[in-house]
């Protein structure tokens, strides 16, 4: 889960954008 | 009753996929074809790419340190926001797809972690023609050649995207075909490491049948669209193993920087 935490936040939680 | 499931189907996923993707074929086509009320500003050389940092990607390059440094790494990074965007639209849309969503946690990251690179190289297709490619939300055109002239490693970069696009685009696909190749690209039971593939299988065989006969009625006059699109998919995946392989490349021997959520895909990917 550690590994690919920014795509579980993508996929739990659409409103929080990805810093560019 | 099994029919009017599958068109169902077809309808939910080709109105996620206008819904969450903000570049379409069909708005590609218009610009590209010369159709739109402004043309996109082509960006063919060193003056016209300063050009358009100034103005269409300022936000990628401005205040963070880039706009110093050479021609190669800004455009690098510029492709990594454009990739960046491209994967919450991709999450977004698989989350779309009927299905998706109740699958375990751990497989939904999987199946984006190794569809999201096949399925951005497959609808950048749409962008293309042989001469250059849209960016900047189609306000740009950069020309393959410039892309070409490149220093090395970078002018490696989009030439195999530009010749797996040409004959990809020889096929002649619209938006609704594409919706359905996209999903069936990111419901793809043999990614490696997936815990539920019996689960995933049976979502994958469900969109593919739809594909199948979304081409029947949308290509009648193409009896073997579908076979030719499977093998697209043996194709996309030929095309993310180089590529990453180039990435790799780059971030060891580059003074340059890769994404926290690129890095995360690229991983012990391949």
């Amino acid at each position: 889960k550690e590994k690919h935490k920014i795509l579980h936040r993508l996929l739990q939680n659409s409103s929080s954008p990805v810093d560019l | 009753a099994q029919l009017a499931d599958q068109k169902t189907l077809a309808k939910q996923i080709y109105e996620a996929y206008l819904k969450n993707f903000n570049m379409n074929k069909s708005k590609a086509r218009v610009i590209l074809t010369g159709k739109a009320s402004t043309p996109p500003f082509v960006i063919h050389d060193m003056d016209t790419l300063r050009l358009a940092e100034k103005t269409l990607v300022a936000k990628m390059v401005g205040n963070n340190g880039i706009q110093n440094k050479e021609v190669e790494v800004r455009i690098f990074h510029c492709c990594q926001c454009t990739s960046v965007e491209t994967v919450t639209e991709l999450t977004e849309f698989a989350k779309s797809v009927p299905g998706f969503v109740g699958l375990d946690l751990n497989d939904q990251v999987t199946l984006l972690k190794y569809g999201v690179y096949e399925a951005m190289f497959a609808m950048l297709a749409s962008s293309m023609n042989k001469d250059g490619l849209l960016v900047a939300y189609g306000n740009g055109f950069i020309t393959r050649e410039f892309l070409k002239s490149l220093r090395k490693p970078f002018s490696d970069m989009m030439e195999p995207k530009f010749e797996f696009a040409m004959k990809f685009n020889a096929l002649e696909l619209d938006d609704s075909d594409l919706a359905l190749f996209v999903a069936a690209i990111i419901c793809c039971g043999d990614r490696p490491g997936l815990v539920n593939v019996g689960h995933i299988e049976k979502m994958q065989e469900r969109i593919v049948q739809v594909l199948r006969l979304h081409l029947q009625s949308n290509h009648p006059d193409d009896a073997f669209l579908f076979p030719k699109l499977l093998q697209k998919l043996a194709d996309l995946r030929q095309l993310v193993t180089e590529h990453a392989q180039l990435v790799q490349e780059i971030k060891k021997t580059e003074d340059t920087s890769l994404h926290p959520l690129l890095q995360e895909i690229y991983r012990d990917m391949y």
